[in-house]
This record gives C-alpha cells, structure tokens and sequence, in this order.
C-alpha cells in the first residue's frame, strides 16, 4: 500500500509530465524519486527535453527554460490540492514572447474554476489579463490602487 | 467560494484605506517597484493566518504595521479583512458571505474576526487548510521559489513537497 | 596604512553612494563593514533608502529595489577595475519601465569608455540600445544570428 | 582596447559557424528563451581562459562541446575565437589586432593560440587579468549574482569581493 507521500509524488508527477508539455508547446519531462521507498527523503531528479532539443537535467536548461521547468512543477503541486485562488508574484519575468503565451494560456484554462491574481511588469502578461489593477505610491511609502487601462501602459 | 474583496489598513505600506473588489478570471496586478504588489499577496497570506514572520518577509511579526515614510508616522494597528463569497458553501459556514479580520496592535494583541464575531486563530486556519488556503500551502507561487525547486539540493525540495503532501 | 582589502572596499563604498542615488534619481546607501580591521572577513551590511522612503536594510526592499540595488553594488565593484567591455545578462528583468531608464541611462554615460553587451527579453532596453543582435534556432538546438529590428520586435 | 569580433564553432549550442561582429557602445543580444544568448557569455569566459566548468553552467569541461540535437550527432572539438582591436596598445603585445583561440577536443587536449601560434593558457591569462578580464573578474554580471551579493550569508558576499581585490 502506498504512503501519503508517495501517492502524492505519483498525483505531482502525473500532472508534472502533462503541464511541461503544455507549457512547452512538446517535448517530454520526468521526476524521478531517487528513493522509491521514500521519494521525498531520498530527493527528487527533474529530467526535461523542450522540443528538438536532448534529454537532460533540468539543471542544464536556460534561464528561461528552467523558469518554466519550475513553474510547471509548482503548478503541479498546486494542482494536488487546488485552492479557490491561486497567487502568481511575477513568475513571468524571465520569460519570453512565445512562453508568456503558453503560461497565460493554461492560466485561461483553469481560470473557470481558480482565480488568479498575478503581480507582473509584462505588457504581454497584462494584455492576456480580464482586468488590471494599478498600484501606486503617489505619496513615497503609501501604496493606494488606481484604476488602469491597457492603452494608457503602451 | 470566490474572493469577493481584500481590506487592507495600517499594513505595511497600506497607510491609507485600500480596498480591492475582485471578479472571476486572471487579474493583473501591476504598477512600479516598490509600490506595494507583493505586500497585497502578504496581506491576504497575513489574514489567512500565517504565523511565520519570514514567509511575508518581515523580521518580527510587529514589522507588518506600518512603520512611517518620509511624510507620516508610524501606525499603531495593522488591520486586513477578506470576504469571500461562500454561496456554494464550500468553506464549512452556513453563510452566503464569509469575512475573516485580523488584527495586530503595537502592544503584541492579535485579534481574528470571522464575520465580525471574535474567535482564536485556530477557527481560521482550520477553515482555510481544507480549501488548500493554509500557510503551507500552494496557492502563492513566487519568483523566488522557482530557485528552490531546482535546488540540486534536495532538502530544499523536500521542504516544498512536505508542504503538499 | 590601509590594507588592499580595506582599500578595495573604500572604493567600493564610494562608487556605491554614487551610483545607487543614480539609479534610485534620489535616496542614498551605504556599504558598512561589520569588521573594521577587515571589511572582507567580517560581513558587509548594506543599507538602503529610496526617495521618500525610510532607511532600512536592503533586505526589507521590494523584488525590484533589491535588483536595483544590488546592480548599483555590482557595477561599484566593476569600477574598482574596469575592463574594455562588460556583459550583463538580463539584470533587467525585474525592473520596472523607469528603472529600467535608469539603468540604460548609466550604461550610455559609460559606453564612451565600455563596450557593454546586454542579454535582455525587455523591448524597453532594446530601444535604448545602439544596436541589436539577434539569435535564433531555426534548427532545434542550433544556435544562429540573425539580423533583428526594432520595428520587428514590436 | 575594444572587443572586435567573435566566432564560434563546436562550443555548446553552436553547431554551425557563429560569428559576431562588434562596434562600440551599447548592444542588445536578444531572441527566444534558450536560443543561446548566455552561451555567447560563456564563450567569451571560456576563451579568455576560465578553469572553471561550474562558471559556464558545466558539469565538467568536456561538456561544452555541442553534444547533438534531435537532428544532428555530437561533434568532436569546441573553438572560440575573439579578436581585439588594439590600436591603443592597452594589450601587452606590439599588435594592432589581437586574437585568442581555445579549442577543447573530446580526447581531453586543449590548445590555446593567441594571433594563432600556439601558446599556454598562462599566457592568455596574464593577458587578460591585466585588463580586469581574469575570470574572477566583475566584467560578467548576471541575475543570479542579484541574491549572492544581497545574501544575508556573510560568506557569500565575502567571496565576491575577494574577486574584486
Ligand atoms: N511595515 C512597513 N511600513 C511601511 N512600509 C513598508 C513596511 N513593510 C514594507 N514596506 C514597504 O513596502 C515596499 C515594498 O513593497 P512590495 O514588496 O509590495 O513592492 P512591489 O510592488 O512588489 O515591487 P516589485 O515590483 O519591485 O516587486 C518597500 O518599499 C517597503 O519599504
Ligand atoms: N554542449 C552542448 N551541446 C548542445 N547544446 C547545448 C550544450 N550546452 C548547452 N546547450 C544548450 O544551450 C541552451 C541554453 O542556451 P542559453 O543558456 O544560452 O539560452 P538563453 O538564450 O540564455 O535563454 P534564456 O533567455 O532562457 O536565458 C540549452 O537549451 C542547452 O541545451
Ligand atoms: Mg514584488
Ligand atoms: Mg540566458
């Protein structure tokens, strides 16, 4: 019979090959439990190949390739017990064009059920948006909201 | 249950009232460096009723009331309440609406409100964890995690998976 | 007499004060040695105040203010011993549009002496740029350049 | 002295020949994640003499040969090479332009040639460390020094500074 935490690391790693593929637009990803007896104990590896390219660590990737790596395996976690909403601090930046895209566009999906709330500087990230909320410190120190329009960021 | 609005006074840089109405779907949350983005994300973390002063980047609890700029002085009461809607019933109270309060006073008193009536902050966090809303949970995701997670270091991971399992 | 070390730090120090009010147009900073006798054993402290707001730790910054930061402390220790060209790989991503100004606009006033050769994902420091280099993978794993405009970015 | 052109073969993802000419002030190097910007950073360490695989994200040295994609077979020998201009004599040699070449072959030789007669690695570094292009130099900045300089640890910032003097 399996413990908690292995079926847990089986829902984490069922989600985790389905979102790196969405994410990455093909390709193939794996986490492997370095001790099946105990797969969290024993450490995890992360095995990623973004289309056309080699397996490999996911240490080897890029910057940006790791980012999403990363996000794919937290949205992973997240999604073994998803919440009603779901916060999402500038996981964007490293990101580009086309990778904006795919994690705006796997946002839209689960945004029928979880809401989401994204603190970013991307104009791509804001145009993928229902709506925008502008913060500011028109007085140094004290944050106050403001009302914002895509057009006015341009 | 939905977020419905966040209430944020005395809060770090919240000097002034600052009130959020929230809508279904993806919401940006934009504006310059520093301006207070991620201090929201530490409200709504705060009022949920987190006790680790490190998780909302905070040295000790009592650094989350507002403690003065150029132009004011410092607060003496850190204030944020959410409502959310709970027409499906999905947090365990027989109310269309759910608001949750908390309160801390320069003095070290916390208080914690659920719909205006006073209670411990167990009866919060017990009704947050079964939504997936506890402090350990996932519903933040953060630039700094995505570091952690590729750690090669593999206590580092295990911290994150414990947290969902 | 000053050993190498604390003389180094000095130097350090000084370009630091500088160029932090240049990219935060305003506040100031400070390096502080926690170990006089030797700055470099003992711990460095960095203290920080953006305009309008209170003197605190460079800790209690936000995401953004950080990465400003620590770019004024990094470009301070480059001027210690500055080369003929200088790399800077996506410094920019966290940075909002008017620090992202900033630091272009301190890039331009060294660029008489410096090459500087900027990896960046920001159209906002592509437009601030001389020129742009671009490169591609039209063959999964193969790296190539392209020639890249403005105009095309957009 | 000025950076005057860069060419590449063999070396991580350049397959094919990879040329880069420069001018003076400020360039933008740009394109999709992992089309390879970083690792025209890491040619440029690597051919200026860094030891170190861990500084240019290998785990060991023998790894930034281009080792295959979906449609090609690994190759057999990495070359980087850069050229200087050096009409300001700022490079001690009596050229008005100056090239270093690294190559690396599977077999585990390495060959260094500077205006393309074979020479140590010594002497491309002596070369080098006289202009602050040693590679424990400041002349690469990239994000991930962000956290290590900001580090609360003591250590961590400690040995950036030990580069810096
Ligand atoms: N107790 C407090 N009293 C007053 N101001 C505070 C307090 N705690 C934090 N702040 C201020 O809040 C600001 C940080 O806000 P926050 O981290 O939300 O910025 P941000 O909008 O996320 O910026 P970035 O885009 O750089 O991530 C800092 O300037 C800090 O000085
Ligand atoms: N020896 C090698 N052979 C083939 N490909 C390699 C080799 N070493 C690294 N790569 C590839 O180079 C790519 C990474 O390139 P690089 O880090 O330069 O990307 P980047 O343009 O900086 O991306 P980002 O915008 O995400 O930072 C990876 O996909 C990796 O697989
Ligand atoms: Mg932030
Ligand atoms: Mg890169």
């Amino acid at each position: 019979a399996q413990t908690r935490f292995q079926e847990t690391f089986s829902q984490v790693r069922d989600h985790f090959r389905e979102v790196f593929v969405e994410l990455f637009g093909g390709g193939e990803a794996d986490i492997t439990a370095l001790d099946a007896e105990d797969p969290l104990e024993g450490g995890i590896q992360i095995m990623a190949r973004p289309r056309g390219k080699k397996l490999e660590n996911v240490t080897s990737l890029s910057g940006g390739e790791r980012a999403l790596a990363a996000v794919a395996l937290l949205f992973s976690l997240y999604l073994v017990k998803p919440s009603p909403f779901c916060i999402l601090d500038e996981l964007d930046a490293p990101l580009d064009d086309a990778n904006i895209d795919s994690f705006m566009g796997i946002l839209k999906r689960f945004s029928t059920d979880t809401q989401f709330l994204m603190m970013t500087h991307n104009k791509r990230s804001m145009e993928a948006s229902d709506r925008l909320y502008g913060i500011t410190m028109a007085e140094p120190g004290v944050s106050g909201l403001t009302t914002v329009s895509l057009s006015e960021i341009e | 249950m939905r977020l419905k609005r966040l209430e944020i006074l005395g809060f770090k840089s919240f000097a002034d009232s600052f009130i959020m109405d929230f809508e279904p779907g993806i919401s940006a949350v934009v504006g310059p460096n520093g301006c207070g983005k991620s201090n929201v994300a530490d409200a709504l973390r705060w009022v949920l009723g987190t006790q680790s002063a490190k998780q909302i980047r905070a040295e000790v609890m009592e650094n989350v009331i507002f403690d003065g700029s150029s132009g004011r002085k410092p607060m003496g009461m850190a204030e944020v309440k959410v409502t959310f809607d709970n027409s499906d019933r999905s947090l365990a109270l027989d109310f269309d609406e759910v608001s949750v309060t908390r309160r801390l006073f320069r003095s070290g008193v916390s208080e914690y409100l659920i719909n205006g009536s006073k209670c411990r902050l167990m009866d919060v966090t017990d009704l947050m964890v079964d939504r997936g809303l506890g402090s350990a949970g996932y519903w933040i995701l953060e630039a700094e995690m995505v570091k952690t997670i590729l750690s090669p270091r593999a206590e580092d991971r295990r911290e994150l998976f414990d947290e969902a399992a």
